[in-house]
């Protein structure tokens, strides 16, 4: 999947299996990532599994959990707030579209969390106060939350040169080679399709056409698009809701083209 | 420890009744419940609070003269007593200053900064 960090790196990574996305004083995440296609390093995230950890006079611990095809409007004790307690209430799950959008509000923690399923997979955006996110009990195990830190280098992929040579193999007019994708996209028809919905060409554009030739499935179109909408309604600075340069794995002179 | 906010509420919400006989009697044991409610949730931070052990026998003493169950329903004092009036009385008693981070954090320095995470895709 790609993820956008704390610090707003932007990476996409392998990160097969189990995941811990961010873990503080307050809050546990953790995301299962699944293979797109059989023999391919490219996966999704197919569960998520956030525990809101007991707080105070507000909340008692709660835990909430979805799935593919199972986004529920509630934890997993079938509550839809914070428990008994005088400020039950400042957690609260809010069902925005059966089955398709959950908005999970902790006010308590002044968190605000998004989930979605597009398409067979899900997508995770969260708003947290600076202070909390590096509220660790265990500072040595820092390193391992994705949020945080990001993907350890031998997770990620070279999204770059994922492109480079997709565009290599665009066949020239009149050439034979094969579309790149097993659904037919091109890398000129999925920069297409993408521009649709995600006009500007920034980092969440190319990762929709990252994904459109790797999967060839177009839901993953509006993955990118939903993803920016989530940024936009939840990233507390407009002058970076766009990112433009892979801060992760960029080489010295191989840029991000410009807007 | 805030047993002397609990305190008070129970006070404020027993010192004004316009009603009498049974449902007096049954508002009593409302707020008396709310009272013991309050102070359970105190009972981490008053450990060895001289006030906080008078009140949590003071609570068994009155709760047991007026025959009070100890099950039943909850007053939130502030709510009947002084918010009816007020528009965001919704917002107000849905929990204490501490489970609302924003109004909690404004009160000791500047807005909090909020940081973003996303994951996506393939």
């Amino acid at each position: 999947p790609h993820l956008r960090t704390f610090s707003d790196i932007f990476q996409t990574c392998k990160v097969k299996g189990a995941w811990p996305l961010i873990d503080n004083k307050y809050l546990y995440v953790q995301v299962t990532n699944s293979p797109v296609l059989p023999q391919s390093t490219a996966t999704a995230t197919s569960k998520l599994t956030i525990i809101f950890k007991n707080f105070q006079e507000c909340v008692d611990q709660k835990v909430y959990q979805a799935e593919t095809d199972e986004l529920p409007a509630a934890f997993v004790d079938g509550s839809k707030n914070g428990g008994d307690r005088h400020g039950a209430n400042t957690l609260r799950i809010l069902e925005k579209a059966p089955g398709q959008h959950v908005e999970i509000q902790a006010r308590y923690i002044g968190t605000t969390i998004v989930i979605r399923q597009v398409g067979r997979y899900l997508t995770f955006a969260i708003r947290m106060p600076e202070e909390l996110v590096h509220s660790t009990e265990d500072k040595e195990s820092q390193g391992l939350y994705l949020c945080l830190r990001g993907c350890p280098l031998s997770e990620r992929i070279d999204f770059r040169t994922f492109r480079a040579k997709a565009a290599e193999n665009e066949p020239a007019i009149g050439g034979s080679r094969p579309p790149v994708s097993a659904e037919g996209f091109t890398y000129e028809s999925a920069t297409a399709k993408c521009k649709e919905r995600l006009p500007v060409e920034d980092l969440y554009f190319q990762s929709c056409v990252f994904d459109l030739l790797t999967t060839g499935d177009v839901n993953f179109t509006m993955a990118a698009y939903y993803a920016f909408e989530d940024v936009k309604m939840l990233h507390s600075n407009k002058e970076k809701f766009h990112i433009f340069e892979r801060t992760g794995d960029l080489t010295p002179g191989n840029s991000a083209p410009g807007r | 420890c805030k047993i002397l906010k609990c305190n008070a509420e129970f006070w404020t919400a027993t010192s004004v009744s316009h009603n009498s006989g049974t449902e007096e009697a049954s508002e009593h044991c409302t707020a008396l419940r709310a009272y013991a409610h309050c102070v359970r949730r105190t009972a981490r931070t008053c450990r060895g609070d001289l006030a906080y052990h008078s009140a949590v026998h003071g609570i068994e003493d009155l709760m047991s003269q007026h025959n009070c169950s100890k099950e039943g329903p909850t007053s939130q004092p502030r709510t009947r007593t002084s918010l009816l009036s007020l528009p965001d009385s919704q917002e107000r008693s849905d929990g204490p200053e501490i489970c609302h981070y924003e109004r909690s954090f404004h009160k000791h320095s500047a807005p909090p900064n909020y940081t973003h995470c996303g994951l996506f895709g393939d």
